[in-house]
């Protein structure tokens, strides 16, 4: 089962 | 004071139209050197990055900078009261309320006037560091969309495959499964409807059906479409404008 990963984990708030 | 005169209101259409039904509510920063954009969608998996040089414009001026809160659905109204020849001059004042939009026939000098509301909009703007990527594929933007329309009916994921030669896009669903398999290729002829790849790793990822229906739409703003895919990273799509350019970041689907 493939899992929808979040930008958030990725990219950080500036 | 920003005064940005676009020479043909249809682009900025196909501009809006190209991320409008991913993300609703956007900041829109104005600067001397153009216009930029950032927003994420709901569900936080894909990212929108706009930039529109000043030299995508007829004529462009901003004296400082000013952010212009948007709700697309309401831009896309005023947008569709224009003809798609008009010109579209934006202007908005340094502390606005509101963006007017003006639509001008120059050769029936007819002018149409809307004035937008502005809103306050709390968004992060992230910080998009240059990222290393494994795999980077240029390709004509119809053919990309074509494949992914194609390939979403059967499944609400697409794979991508990258190896030395060879470009992979695969559904695997319920009623069946499919796949397009793509090679480099040289259209001398063409060259925007070429295929390029440079592959540093192979590279071998899921994403969301849906989400690339909607990255998809910004097909009509270039012939064609840069991919960048790692398996460390969100894969990016990006069309080019003539100065600037519409980007998609997408975070992949992975294996629980």
């Amino acid at each position: 089962k493939m899992k929808q990963s979040s930008l958030m984990s990725f990219f950080s708030k500036q | 004071m920003l005064e940005a005169k676009f020479e043909e209101a249809s682009f900025f259409k196909r501009i809006i139209d190209g991320f409008k039904d991913c993300v609703q509510l956007v900041n829109f920063q104005c600067k001397d050197d153009g216009i930029i954009a950032q927003a994420v969608d709901d569900s936080r998996v894909l990212l929108v990055s706009l930039e529109i040089g000043s030299e995508s414009f007829q004529t462009y001026r901003c004296d400082h900078p000013i952010t212009l809160g948007i709700d697309l659905n309401s831009l896309s109204k005023i947008l569709r009261c224009g003809n798609n020849t008009d010109t579209l001059t934006l202007i908005a004042d340094d502390t606005p309320d509101s963006v007017l939009l003006l639509f001008e026939d120059t050769k029936r000098e007819r002018i149409a006037e809307y004035s937008l509301k502005l809103m306050d909009i709390d968004a992060d703007f992230l910080k998009i560091e240059e990222l290393a990527y494994e795999s980077t594929l240029m390709m004509p933007s119809a053919e990309f969309a074509k494949n992914v329309r194609d390939l979403s009916q059967l499944s609400d994921s697409l794979t991508f495959t990258i190896t030395k030669e060879t470009i992979k896009f695969q559904a695997d669903g319920d009623i069946g499964s499919g796949s397009v398999i793509l090679k480099p290729y040289v259209n001398m002829d063409d060259p925007d409807q070429s295929i390029k790849l440079e592959m540093e790793q192979p590279v071998d990822l899921t994403f969301g059906s849906k989400y690339l229906l909607d990255i998809v739409k910004g097909s009509a703003l270039s012939n064609k479409v840069g991919i960048r895919l790692s398996s460390e990273a969100p894969a990016l799509f990006q069309f080019d404008l003539s100065s600037g350019f519409l980007q998609f970041f997408l975070a992949p689907k992975f294996n629980d």
